[in-house]
């Protein structure tokens, strides 16, 4: 029990600090921000807590409950991606994870979907945002047919379409 | 693997027969206006997966079945007794798995290309696939991104556990 | 106690229909959605709850749980300003209420906020998103200045600016 | 009555002092990018007017003063010992009214117009501008709004109590 939740661990605690730097390098913070976890138990770890750190660039250490809105979005987006490195499941479904990011931000997921989409990571998201969703492979519309009292989808490949 | 397409019958707000199909797109997006089911279509992949329905926004699996306007539906023989979503998913080994989950008004039944199966051999097949329902670490549901970051030094053990 | 909470009452579900219809008004659905107030216990009402009911357009009765995350930001907004209009206080702070809003209902709050600002109702609105904030009298530019690890304001007033 | 303008003074992450003026503006939006302090503005306006720091996402009220970068910056005496926030207040009377509270590292002290006064006598001050601290109702702060729709029925009635 403790080899399968250590290699788990190890593995996720490696990748989240690169996968938060992806997710918040900028042009004026060129190296990003850091994160990192940690066991309040280190003999019996699967019984006590793992702690997630995460500082923004040019922030100093806090609690992530002093994150703003935003800030606490790409932390989460972050250590979601990191724990899906270990045993990946072969598609994400996101439903409005941008709601509180701004253009910049959305950006940045934007791009960090679009790089790792393929055949072994495969993305649904559901957004109202546009710089975010142009930016996928293909949209599902969703509308209301209002006589069938139905929702009804139509899809549409934006592949065709490359020079938008 | 990945998920070629869908194919829900009278869930949630989607009356009769509704198909969607990803294609080879590595990154969709689902959009429309607020109300219009892009949440209900991530209901329906969860659902298809065998994840409970108090995590799909409803008490119980009957609020699963599309309801019409009329307010006595109950006594209404033309509203739906049952309904259905189907997963087309295709292994890394190119073979098609059509996983099925059909709910009446409290029970839900199980197949895996038209044959009958129980819940635990379906969430099995899933686990295979490094599907973990248990877990639910590839699906974020409306509102809940930033928890993932705020949430406690337990359940992040506990999610690791389950991962690993 | 009967009779303060009783005016209160009266007065605030005798609003709350009109604001609701002035928020989901649309091309496609001119009379709009519908809302109420009902008092679970009539002879001592302030002991017992008071339950709001909010329908959309053109959808059914239905429990406030099911509405999807727009519809409900839109029975939230209405519902906060019926029970202002009780003893109005003299301002409302809302920070990114428009999170989950699609571009059409966030521009039936921009109209609403537009046409009830007024020496009465000053309205300070945090958003992150253009389509709400070019329609305010002026803006507060908030921005981090690293050297000082600081956040710094910037203000403009868009008045001076018609021809936006 | 009217905002008129705000000073803050090493409160959150506002370092030394900013002032804000909202001028003639009835319908003003606080913009800027993730991270940078316009929820902090929000937490000024709930601060000076009396509201408790747990609802103001701080464990204690020593969290609202501005903190460098420094890990050890409680050694440092250059580190703010305390913190206000002023609120001019612009009465339909045409009176105005500087509302003050300060902070030190436990306590609060509240001033009217340079005079010191108990929290009381400023929160009574507030009310008879139907400003109602206890209720909250004008404050919607980020991530809250959709709650309005699905408090529970006893949250509403005693919302509409408050009021009345
Ligand atoms: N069993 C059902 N039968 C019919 N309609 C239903 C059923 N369950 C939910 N609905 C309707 O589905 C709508 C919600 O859809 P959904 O949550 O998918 O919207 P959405 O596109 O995600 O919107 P948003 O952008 O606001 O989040 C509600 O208006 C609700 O009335
Ligand atoms: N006492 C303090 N001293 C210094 N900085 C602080 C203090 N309290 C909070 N902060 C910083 O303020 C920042 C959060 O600001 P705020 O929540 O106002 O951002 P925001 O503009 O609302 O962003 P978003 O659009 O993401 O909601 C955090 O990065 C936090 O580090
Ligand atoms: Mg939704
Ligand atoms: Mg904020």
């Amino acid at each position: 029990r403790y080899a399968a939740f250590m290699e788990a661990f190890v593995h996720i605690s490696g990748k989240i600090d690169s996968i938060y730097k992806e997710l918040t390098k900028s042009a004026s913070s060129p190296l990003g921000g850091s994160a990192f976890l940690t066991l309040e138990d280190e003999d019996e770890p699967y019984n006590a807590g793992v702690k997630y750190h995460a500082m923004p660039p040019m922030k100093r250490f806090r609690d992530m409950e002093l994150l703003s809105g935003g800030e606490k979005t790409i932390a989460a987006l972050a250590l979601l991606f990191a724990v899906h490195s270990y045993h990946p499941s072969p598609f994400f479904v996101l439903d409005e994870v941008d709601a509180a990011l701004d253009n910049s931000n959305v950006n940045k997921i934007a791009n960090y979907i679009s790089t790792n989409a393929g055949p072994n990571f495969q993305f649904i998201v559901i957004s109202l945002k546009n710089s975010l969703f142009e930016r996928s492979d293909a949209l599902v519309g969703i509308y209301r047919e209002q006589n069938e009292n139905s929702s009804k989808t139509v899809t549409m490949d934006l592949r065709e379409y490359p020079t938008a | 693997g990945r998920l070629v397409g869908l194919e829900l019958h009278n869930f949630k707000s989607y009356r009769g027969t509704t198909k969607v199909g990803f294609g080879t797109s590595y990154f969709t997006s689902i959009i429309g206006p607020n109300g219009a089911g892009k949440s209900n279509m991530m209901d329906a992949i969860s659902f298809v997966l065998g994840v409970r329905s108090q995590n799909l926004r409803s008490a119980n699996v009957k609020d699963m079945i599309y309801r019409g306007r009329v307010m006595n539906d109950e006594l209404d023989d033309k509203v739906p007794k049952s309904a259905y979503v189907m997963a087309i998913y295709e292994k890394a080994n190119g073979e098609v798995l059509k996983l099925k989950r059909t709910i009446t008004q409290r029970n839900s039944a199980y197949t895996v290309n038209g044959e009958s199966v129980s819940s635990a051999v379906y969430a099995n097949l899933l686990k295979e696939e490094n599907i973990l329902i248990k877990a639910r670490n590839f699906l974020v549901f409306q509102g809940d991104v930033e928890q993932i970051a705020s949430q406690s030094a337990r359940d992040l053990t506990n999610l690791l556990e389950t991962v690993s």
